[in-house]
């Protein structure tokens, strides 16, 4: 799976993610890369959120949307909307992990996987990072 | 606040240093900072957040390091099916394909279906039509193929158990 969230000069904020899956995955199997609210989601005055992982599971939590849900309706920060969410992943035996930029620009990289390839820019300058201790 | 910020992942899993030459660190670092640059040049010259997140993606479906699009793991039929999924947050339009086999760049299909459709998300066959009806590249589902994801397929097939690095995300 790919995804990218942004949030642009005006404030808007946008996600997109595509494919994923697992070696020899059953034909017709779906998992969270084209369901609005799994793996994909944004709010303006909220949050964007793209995800990878094991799709099932995000399904099942329906991890983008929780994560918008819970900083639009308990005020939580993208940190943490993000890591009760992942957290409900792993309760139910899978891993993974999201990008979120926040309403303010703020972004998080939260996950339980070993790794994630991942990178963010701003004007400031683009940064990158593969493991989880990167 | 920053003035804009792009944020793109591709994908997660079991990434670990000791499974990781130098070479092929190199090669994912030089992937996603292309990735990085492709949105922030729509950004950095106040295009939107829509179109900043499309550019980010597309080169890494075009990039056979990532399981998306040209490079994607294949299925146990032998072969590629392909998912994407967009939103705008401006007023939360949505557009999404399933299981397309012959559309080159799976997230303009989506953007499609969320731009030319009064729909959201399109599947199989009828998404592959679609994308083509809008004039989207299309491609034979060959084109997708790559001998690393082939022996991927065999030794999956072959020995009935997938480990935990044939998940992609």
């Amino acid at each position: 799976t790919v995804g990218a969230v942004a949030i642009d000069k005006d404030g808007n904020l946008a996600a997109a993610t595509t494919t994923g899956g697992m070696t020899a995955k059953a034909a017709g199997r779906v998992g969270d890369s084209p369901l609005i609210g799994a793996a994909t989601y944004a709010e303006n005055g909220v949050c964007a959120v793209s995800a990878t992982g094991h799709g099932e599971y995000f399904i099942r939590v329906g991890v983008a949307k929780t994560i918008c849900d819970r900083v639009k309706l308990a005020g939580e920060t993208i940190e943490q909307a993000s890591e009760t969410a992942l957290g409900e992943v792993a309760e139910l035996g899978g891993d993974g992990g999201v990008i979120v930029i926040g309403a303010d620009g703020t972004f998080a990289f939260v996950f339980n996987s070993e790794g994630m390839y991942r990178g963010v820019v701003d004007p400031s300058g683009a940064r990158t990072a593969i493991y989880g201790d990167d | 606040m920053p003035e804009w910020r792009l944020v793109i992942h591709g994908g997660a899993g079991v990434i670990t240093r000791d499974g990781m030459s130098p070479e092929m660190e190199a090669a994912y670092t030089a992937a996603l900072e292309t990735a990085l640059e492709a949105g922030a040049d729509v950004l950095r010259s106040g295009g939107s957040a829509l179109d900043a997140v499309e550019a980010a993606v597309i080169p890494m479906e075009d990039d056979p390091l990532f399981n998306a699009g040209y490079g994607a793991v294949m299925t146990a039929s032998q072969e590629h099916e392909l998912d994407a999924s967009i939103m705008d947050g401006r007023e939360r339009n949505a557009g999404a394909v399933a299981g397309v086999k012959r559309v080159r760049n799976p997230v303009k299909a989506a953007r499609a279906v969320m731009e030319r459709s009064e729909h959201v998300m399109f599947s199989g066959d009828g998404a592959d039509t679609f994308a083509e009806g809008q004039g989207l590249d299309m491609v034979d589902n060959s084109y997708f193929y790559t001998e690393r994801r082939q022996n991927a397929l065999e030794r999956v097939l072959k020995n009935r158990q997938r480990t935990a690095e044939d998940r992609h995300g």
